[in-house]
């Protein structure tokens, strides 16, 4: 069971606090504000009202065994930065601080963040993302070279099998599944959808209106039947 | 081409102009602060000053056409909800708003944003769930049933054959991709790494220390390769 411990309770801080206890981690949660640590202390194993640069206060709240720390204060750099500072003199093995800015991070880095996050920035990518490839529910960058993505089925595949339509040797990509939305009447004659994947689609799967695909492939290549309508 | 008008340039906002701009979209930069104008006609194909709560301003801006409008305005939430609205009265097809917290977020959903985006929160549960899975450097939920993820080979996997471990039909699983670092010494003497994937491998590709292989399956399968040391 993983233990970690999150210094610094505002809407960065209290996600992660609250996604790693959803998820049954053991969470110990530590904000200066009184009411932050009665929010955490509804959900973390542990909730500490205390400031967190006070290095005697910090190294009795009986952190120094967590997996990870993270530092989820960003505006106020100093204690950002000291906080930070301390946690790798305890010795804590990983610490992972939020920065709003590259200068912020630097700092961090420099004093031994393991892994500094920019919230907003990182977002800010993801979103622009998904905005360019709409079509693109998920994307992994398997390497530099290599993409693995699930996208919409062009229309001109559309009722067509695996085999007549020969992906793989004309675009050089892997189909790696399938997925095709399934409608459902239940008793009531209400109409309700639900996913079914086909996994590792053979020659004799045929592709229709509505499913999507995951592929896999060299860059090129994905992006050449991307371009397919 | 795709065309998307950014209004607020904040850290978050920023980042989708500059991320859009980088991928070759066109993107209109708005935001009532000169400086932040300045800095976005760097890379913007056009950067306005203008107060985006005036309605008169932001129809002249000649941004009825893009493709999506994005508001990063947060803290400022009067403006964020005007904004949001006028870009909607306007007729842009897309909008999405940036929202610090659900009550915000509910407000810009009724007066019609497409999409709300929480970059603090939305970064928090992916860091979490990074923290949780380390040996797992990507993971897309493919269905409710599921999984694609990438993930460090075990030790008692290493020196053996794909064939010999029989991982499908022992666990259940696709083994998608190997990837593997490949060591390479250039001229210098200095050495480096390449990474090399192995798409759609063979039962007589064998897995080494320090390989890393993408797998698809049912959820609970996953689960149980996970745990194998
Ligand atoms: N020295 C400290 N000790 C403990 N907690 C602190 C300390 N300094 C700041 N905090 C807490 O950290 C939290 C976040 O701080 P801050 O507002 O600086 O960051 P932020 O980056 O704006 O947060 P958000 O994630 O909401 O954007 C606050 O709840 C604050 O009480
Ligand atoms: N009415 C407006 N018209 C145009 N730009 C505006 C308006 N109101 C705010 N902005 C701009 O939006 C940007 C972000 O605003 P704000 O600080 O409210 O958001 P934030 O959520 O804190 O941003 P960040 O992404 O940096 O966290 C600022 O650059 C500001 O000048």
């Amino acid at each position: 069971m993983k233990q970690f411990a999150v210094i610094g309770l505002g809407r960065f801080g209290i996600s992660v606090a609250q996604s790693l206890s959803e998820k049954g981690m053991q969470v110990i949660a530590i904000d200066k504000d009184g009411g932050k640590v009665k929010d955490a202390a509804e959900f973390a194993t542990r909730a500490l009202e205390l400031d967190a640069t006070d290095k005697n206060d910090l190294s009795n709240a009986g952190i120094e065994n967590v997996d990870a720390a993270i530092v989820g204060i960003g505006k106020d750099i100093a204690s950002s930065v000291l906080i930070t500072l301390i946690l790798k003199e305890i010795g804590i093995k990983e610490v992972i601080s939020k920065a709003l800015d590259p200068l912020q991070g630097k700092i961090l880095q420099k004093i031994g963040a393991e892994r500094v996050v920019y919230p907003e920035k990182e977002m800010g990518i993801k979103l622009a993302e998904s905005l360019i490839s709409p079509g693109i529910f998920e994307y992994i960058k398997l390497s530099s070279s290599h993409t693995l993505i699930e996208v919409d089925v062009p229309k001109n595949f559309e009722g067509k099998t695996l085999g007549n339509l020969g992906i793989n040797t004309k675009y050089g990509v892997q189909i790696v599944a399938i997925k095709r939305k399934i409608m459902q009447t239940d008793k009531t004659g209400k109409v309700g959808f639900s996913e079914k994947i086909i996994v590792a689609p053979s020659a004799d799967d045929g592709l229709i209106n509505g499913d999507r695909f995951v592929l896999l492939g060299e860059n090129k290549n994905i992006e050449k039947i991307k371009k397919v309508k």
